[in-house]
């Protein structure tokens, strides 16, 4: 028999419903079903095959490829390379209000610390109330220093500021926090565009919430087109998510996921199971 | 003030020579389509478009109405139940200490809305009190301190203190015996899956008993937000929803689910990051936003 057009809108309909429950965003549920469409109409199959069980199989395979992009982040192997080279690795962290930045950048300075690293933390949310304080007390309890400014200062020179002195110190990674900011607003979307451009990141790394819904794929897509994300984060796992915002994220910025945060305790950075999501997913 | 998303979907309907049941079907999808982008939960989108369907197909149309106002009608009005009640505004009752709690998912909005609830009551007239009993995030007094000078509110918080309940108690005590009308008490971010804090919350609100639980939740929340809303409502009756970040780009439909879900009515929306970025709930924006 082969799949028909038909057969295959249906099929197609309820796992696009399932992709949407498991929080991929629609546009890129949408784009997925016609792709797989396109793969599959016409194609015979066995008598007592199952289109359905076939349709999974290549949505699967398509998640899991997704997934597992062909550019690939390493830190531990930037971090070498630019240790040899006597330079600091710069991160840049980004993203929408409340996603976990701050925490996040907190867990991979201690993660960096554990292998050996030395780092520094800059606090360039010099917006949010007591986003200074908060960074210090994280920083005091992994042993690491923060370079800050005053609240109202501006962000980029935090930024720099923090990066010569990586440089004259000789530390190894520099952590840049950020303010949370609406991908909408103009205004915020420069100011974050002047940080990446005053001290040219090694890294600028999206950290999204994992019970975001379609603003995932909005935010991911407006955050990489401001300022080029090389890879996400993805915080909140631990909250019984299904993890669909992975897909969106990683299919619309080409860039991988490297950890996930599993809670609110500094050894809650994980490192990113594209089977585990898939196979969360498609549950 | 409709939607466009929804406009859009009744204009194609009423642009094809027949309103025959192809069309009508297409149009529900345009309709589901739009719910589903705006992170209302499936199984909601379903049974509105079914309902929307079965009315589209069994009512005579109206006296005076044509077919595309009968049809905007029957969607306006499904959708409108899907937001529960109408206007809802907190009561403040007077001559006492009215507490009001605030709960929700890690790094929802409830120290910037327990600021903003503050400076809404404070412009009201009535004297207010913060009271920051999240004892687990690093620099939530500060948080909380910095957004009371803001706006001259007075502030209660102990970063030292480990017991959240204990804490509460003396902060709101402290207010009462000076005459305060309104004590908003902020506390730990937390989701359904974390055991003890879902009991530590259960307990706080049995000891503090507030006039008022609030759930924040954050507009961009997707799938799962019902099911969390629930898990709260379980452990503590939500009075109200307060949504936000609805100045962004998300529609706020998994708030919308968390509403019928638990049967509390969204109370108040933020709408920035100022204190001043609080508007009070109104059903026919939100549902114009959603759809648009
Ligand atoms: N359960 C859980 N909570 C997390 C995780 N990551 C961060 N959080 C919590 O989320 C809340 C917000 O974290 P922050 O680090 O302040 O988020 P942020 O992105 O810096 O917030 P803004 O700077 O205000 O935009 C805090 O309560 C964190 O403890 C995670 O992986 N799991
Ligand atoms: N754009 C926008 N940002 C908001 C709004 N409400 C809160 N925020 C921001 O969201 C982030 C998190 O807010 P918080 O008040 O710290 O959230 P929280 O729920 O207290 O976080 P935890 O205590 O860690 O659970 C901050 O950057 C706030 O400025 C809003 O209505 N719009
Ligand atoms: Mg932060
Ligand atoms: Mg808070």
């Amino acid at each position: 028999k082969t799949l028909s057009e038909e057969s295959l809108d249906e099929i197609l309909w309820d796992f696009k419903l399932a992709l949407v429950s498991a929080d991929v965003a629609l546009p890129v549920a949408e784009e997925l079903a016609e792709k797989i469409k396109e793969t599959l109409v016409g194609k015979k199959i066995g008598i007592l095959e199952n289109p359905r069980k076939l349709v999974l199989d290549v949505l699967r395979n398509t998640l899991l490829k997704i997934l597992n992009p062909p550019s690939k982040v390493d830190i531990f192997e930037m971090l070498e390379k630019n240790r040899k080279m006597g330079k600091p690795t710069v991160m840049l962290f980004v993203g929408f209000n409340g996603t976990g930045k701050t925490t996040t950048i907190a867990k991979l300075a201690n993660l960096l610390k554990k292998h050996g690293y030395s780092v520094v933390l800059a606090a360039a949310d010099t917006f949010r109330a007591g986003s200074i304080e908060q960074l210090e007390k994280l920083a005091k309890r992994v042993g690491v220093r923060v370079i800050k400014h005053q609240y109202g200062a501006d962000p980029a020179a935090v930024a720099y500021d923090a990066v010569m002195h990586a440089k004259a110190k000789g530390i190894d990674a520099v952590l840049i926090d950020t303010a949370g900011r609406v991908q909408t607003d103009k205004n915020l979307m420069d100011e974050m565009k002047k940080i990446a451009r005053v001290v040219e990141p090694d890294l600028t790394i999206f950290v999204g919430d994992a019970l975001a819904g379609n603003d995932a794929f909005e935010q991911a897509q407006k955050f990489h087109e401001a300022v080029g994300i090389d890879c996400s984060i993805l915080t909140k796992v631990d909250a019984d998510v299904k993890g669909g915002s992975s897909i969106s994220i990683v299919h619309v910025t080409g860039k991988p996921i490297i950890f996930i945060g599993t809670g609110t305790s500094l050894d809650d950075l994980k490192e990113f199971d594209p089977e585990w999501f898939v196979n969360n997913i498609l549950s | 003030k409709l939607g466009y998303a929804l406009s859009n979907a009744v204009g194609k309907l009423l642009g094809r020579p027949l309103a025959d049941e192809r069309a009508i079907k297409e149009f529900i999808r345009d309709i589901q389509r739009a719910l589903l982008q705006a992170d209302v939960k499936v199984e909601q989108v379903l049974e509105v478009s079914k309902r929307i369907e079965k009315r589209a197909f069994s009512e005579k149309l109206p006296p005076g109405f044509s077919r595309r106002e009968h049809l905007i009608k029957i969607a306006y009005e499904e959708l409108t139940q899907l937001m529960g009640k109408k206007s809802y505004r907190l009561r403040i009752k007077p001559n006492k200490t009215n507490v009001i709690m605030l709960v929700g998912i890690q790094g929802s909005g409830k120290t910037t809305s327990a600021a903003k609830l503050a400076r809404y009551f404070q412009k009201k007239g009535y004297k207010v009190g913060l009271v920051c009993a999240d004892t687990y995030r690093l620099g939530a007094y500060e948080q909380l301190l910095q957004l009371g000078k803001q706006i001259g509110v007075n502030v209660y918080g102990d970063p030292s203190a480990k017991d959240p309940v204990d804490l509460a108690l003396k902060g709101i005590e402290k207010f009462r015996k000076e005459g305060y009308d309104v004590v908003i008490v902020d506390t730990a971010g937390r989701h359904k899956d974390e055991e003890s804090l879902m009991r530590e919350m259960k307990e706080l609100a049995s000891k503090i008993k507030p006039d008022e639980v609030i759930l924040v939740i954050d507009a961009t929340i997707g799938q799962q937000a019902e099911k969390q809303a629930k898990a709260f409502h379980e452990s503590t009756p939500i009075g109200s929803i307060f949504v936000t970040k609805l100045d962004g780009s998300a529609k706020g439909g998994g708030a919308l689910s968390a509403a019928a879900a638990t049967g509390a009515p969204i109370s108040f929306i933020g709408v920035g990051e100022k204190v001043d970025d609080i508007e009070e709930f109104d059903p026919p924006s939100f549902i114009g936003r959603l759809m648009g």
